[in-house]
């Protein structure tokens, strides 16, 4: 019997498709799933809507598995739909969440990368494009958005790891979502984008040291989300600027989005700090969903309680 | 496509205190097969942060050769990545 899907484990690419099926078909009233477009190598994108199906409502767009190595992160996303379905009409902050607010979640962005890391190179990064006039293989999904994307000279190799793509939204996956993402404009308010390894919270912007307007608002939310995160198990995470936290870094979809007029946009860098990196063992997977949930629920409904 | 193996294959953190030691690492990347795990990519290093990259078993020794020599602080976070690819399933079916 094929092994099942586990939000215990990390799930290839076959267990998730096969598990957002099975969301829909246990959760008909609440999750539907939405093909937003396909992969260079013609796999399904697919976002899951979790939500009443009424009116229009505000909503929070959700990413993770932009980076094919970064497991931890799609693990996260199944997770958030799975306890989005089980505890609501049990915790009051889901349920308050799902009366009021749509979570539109990307459990695989990168799904051809995902799959490759899974069958051929547990370290791979990018997308499986090919790239012309080169031998290499695969561009960084996350330098491809159109925010300040030819800025560094030094994405512009298709060699390296964070080549930026032969133009802005060059990539099927990319397109994908940012046309999904400004068909909703109206209704999504906040972006987050889920990543490994370092335990960051971090803001826009990554093209320049020039601080958002709402800064010392994201930065407050910022600062309480990791304090709840914290609670859980007392994982400590940093929070701040890309730019200054981390280092410069030119089209990413975290810039992309804020600067398309979503003025909460995060991007959590997950577990851990680098004793297991990305290779996070599947025991610390339900700890690190659990306290994320945590601050991503705060998140939620901060924006809920301050944006019309 | 045979599946790639890591047997052997290292993550070094190292911590450069100056430009100086950057400029080392910048170099090291320039003659090694260095794949970057933090920050994403060799342009991004500088002095005071912490560089975490992996390299083959093959490179190691002249990897460790060069930052001893020049007494740059570093440690190794993992010493045979192929074994921690497998240990990380360390989840029992359902």
């Amino acid at each position: 019997i094929p092994k099942r899907h586990s939000y215990a484990k990390y799930n290839n690419w076959e267990k998730i498709v096969a598990w957002t099926e099975k969301m829909v078909n246990k959760h008909p009233e609440m999750v539907s799933r939405i093909k937003i477009g396909s992969t260079v190598e013609d796999n399904p994108l697919y976002v899951l809507k979790i939500g009443k199906k009424d009116k229009r409502r505000k909503s929070v767009f959700m990413d993770c598995g932009i980076h094919a190595r970064e497991w931890v992160s799609p693990a996260f996303c199944q997770w958030f739909v799975y306890q989005a379905t089980k505890t609501y009409g049990k915790n009051k902050i889901m349920t308050k969440l799902l009366d009021q607010m749509n979570f539109y979640v990307l459990p695989v962005f990168n799904v051809d990368g995902y799959i490759w890391s899974w069958t051929k190179n547990r370290m791979w990064r990018k997308n499986r494009s090919k790239n012309k006039n080169s031998k290499c293989i695969g561009t960084d999904l996350n330098r491809n958005f159109n925010a300040s994307w030819n800025s560094f000279s030094d994405t512009k190799n298709p060699c390296k790891e964070t080549f930026r793509g032969p133009a802005p939204e060059s990539e099927k996956e990319t397109k994908a979502v940012t046309d999904f993402i400004r068909s909703h404009l109206k209704s999504i308010k906040v972006y987050i984008t889920f990543h490994s390894y370092s335990q960051m919270l971090l803001l826009p912007y990554g093209y320049t040291s020039k601080l958002p307007p709402n800064y010392k608002e994201l930065a407050k939310v910022a600062k309480i989300a990791t304090d709840v995160l914290s609670t859980q198990y007392e994982t400590r995470y940093i929070y701040g600027p890309i730019e200054s936290t981390i280092y410069p870094t030119s089209g990413s979809s975290l810039d992309w989005a804020y600067d398309l007029g979503i003025k909460y946009a995060f991007a959590f860098e997950l577990r851990d700090k680098g004793k297991f990196g990305f290779l996070l063992p599947e025991s610390q997977i339900k700890p690190t969903c659990k306290e994320t949930m945590l601050a991503v629920k705060f998140i939620a409904k901060y924006v809920l309680q301050h944006t019309s | 496509i045979a599946p790639v193996r890591f047997d052997g294959e290292k993550v070094f953190r190292v911590k450069p205190q100056d430009e100086k030691q950057a400029n080392i690492i910048n170099d090291l990347a320039k003659i090694n097969e260095l794949d970057f795990w933090y920050p994403d990519a060799i342009h991004h290093v500088a002095a005071n942060m912490t560089v975490d990259f992996r390299v083959s078993e093959k490179e190691s020794q002249s990897i460790q050769f060069v930052l001893d020599q020049n007494k740059m602080h570093y440690e190794i976070l993992i010493h045979d990545l192929q074994e921690e690819i497998e240990k990380q399933f360390d989840v029992k079916e359902d």
